[in-house]
């Protein structure tokens, strides 16, 4: 289950406070997953007290857009310690997906990745297997030209990408790069649907041994 | 070739320190719902009403803690909220209107022993819950933790820390984040808890 809640001492106007919280949650928390589960109990919530004074903030004053980033930065932070804590989670997953027709499938696209359990067994093993990353984006139910896919993984040190499929290609993987890169703790993936200009990123974790073991033993 | 989850460090993600918002206080307390006397009850309190909204799952089976909080902020409009109790001991999910009096019952037992408000009023409380599913609450563990936390309210980062704390379930370290950033000149505070390790995949509207 996922709970939160954010407090600021800044005085933001009930309406503001509403939109703040929804766009925020969209960009953090709507964009995390761990194991592809949705709770019952989830729910975050967002109070402000005025405390520090200064005049209020709705959601046509000039501070709104300054608040919003704000809260956004503190949620997608909240949210990605959520998913480094995944149960039994070994492995940090950056996915960004652009190029869709939509945003909608931008996310669909994203959200059908992390929750695949296939690729996130793979991210246990350290294992290339960019062929299960392909297949979950075919299955996402989003506009997908497979002439027009293109796959890389993005080591957490940005330095080179290492490209899996160009414009629906294979390429000549190094494995001995894509293992470097899958070793580390942290690392990206990218995915270019070359359909459209909408983008969206999401946060996800490996599947371990561990996460079996921990829900095994745990009645919740 | 044999696989072994060697988890990273991740006590690097523990804030050390942290600026909080003014006019909040918190704590984490035991109450005695989780077993060995583990912290599992979290109390945030404002000294002043709050404008507040929440989000919540889009599961079909919401907890009692959701439909109560919702019905929480549909009544006040939002406004007027100075309160929040959240336990980690139980979930208080798929308990029926048993549970959902349970729900009611925090709110209206801090609003009281907080604001002094006796029943008749807005509520001012909102609650969540995690946890156990399928279980009652223990209301009378429930209701002399509230009464604890509400004496060792306080504003440091411990505070805070176990108002983190207080919240995990399944979870290997607190996650509390907080900020100072200046609109027009003037400096405020914003600080966030979550908790979350598993059954993550929020569909929160």
């Amino acid at each position: 289950t996922l709970l939160g809640f954010f407090a600021t001492d800044a005085p933001v106007a009930v309406e503001a406070v509403q939109q703040i919280l929804r766009e925020a949650v969209d960009k953090s928390f709507n964009a995390i997953s761990i194991d592809g589960d949705t709770s019952t109990n989830d729910t975050i919530a967002f109070l402000a007290n005025g405390a520090s004074g200064g005049p209020e903030i709705d959601v046509s004053s000039p501070a709104y857009e300054e608040l919003k980033q704000s809260v956004t930065g503190i949620a997608q932070k909240l949210s990605q310690l959520v998913v480094r804590d995944g149960e039994g989670a070994t492995k940090f997953v950056t996915i960004r997906v652009r190029g869709a027709a939509t945003e909608a499938d931008a996310k669909l696209v994203a959200a059908t990745i992390s929750n695949s359990a296939l690729v996130k067994t793979a991210f246990f093993g350290e294992d290339a297997n960019w062929g299960r990353i392909l297949c979950a984006i075919g299955y996402s139910g989003a506009i997908v030209n497979p002439k027009a896919t293109s796959v890389s993984f993005v080591p957490a040190d940005q330095t080179e990408s290492l490209r899996l499929l160009v414009l629906g290609e294979p390429q000549n993987v190094d494995e001995e790069r894509a293992s470097e890169i899958l070793s580390h703790d942290e690392f990206g993936l990218d995915v270019d649907l070359g359909s459209g200009n909408h983008e969206t990123v999401s946060w996800t974790c490996d599947f371990s041994y561990e996460y079996v073991r921990i829900n095994a033993d745990y009645r919740s | 070739r044999r696989f072994v989850a060697t988890m990273p460090d991740k006590t690097k993600y523990i804030a050390k320190s942290g600026t909080y918002p003014k006019g909040f206080l918190i704590n984490g307390v035991s109450s005695g719902v989780k077993a060995k006397g583990a912290l599992d009850l979290t109390m945030l309190v404002s000294e002043k009403p709050c404008n507040a909204a929440a989000v919540f799952t889009k599961n079909a089976f919401q907890a009692a803690p959701v439909r109560v909080s919702r019905e929480t902020l549909q009544q006040t409009k939002g406004q007027g909220i100075q309160c929040l109790v959240v336990n980690s001991g139980c979930a208080n999910a798929v308990t029926g209107s048993g549970g959902v009096q349970d729900a009611r019952l925090i709110t209206a037992l801090a609003d009281k022993a907080v604001l002094g408000r006796g029943d008749g009023g807005l509520p001012s409380t909102l609650v969540m819950s995690t946890g156990v599913i399928g279980q009652r609450l223990k209301m009378d563990k429930i209701s002399s933790g509230v009464m604890k936390a509400i004496e060792g309210l306080g504003s440091s980062h411990e505070h805070w820390m176990r108002g983190a704390k207080a919240i995990c379930t399944t979870d290997t370290f607190p996650k509390v984040v907080s900020q100072e950033f200046s609109v027009n000149g003037q400096t405020y505070r914003i600080a966030g808890l979550a908790k979350g390790a598993g059954m993550i995949n929020p569909n929160l509207a």
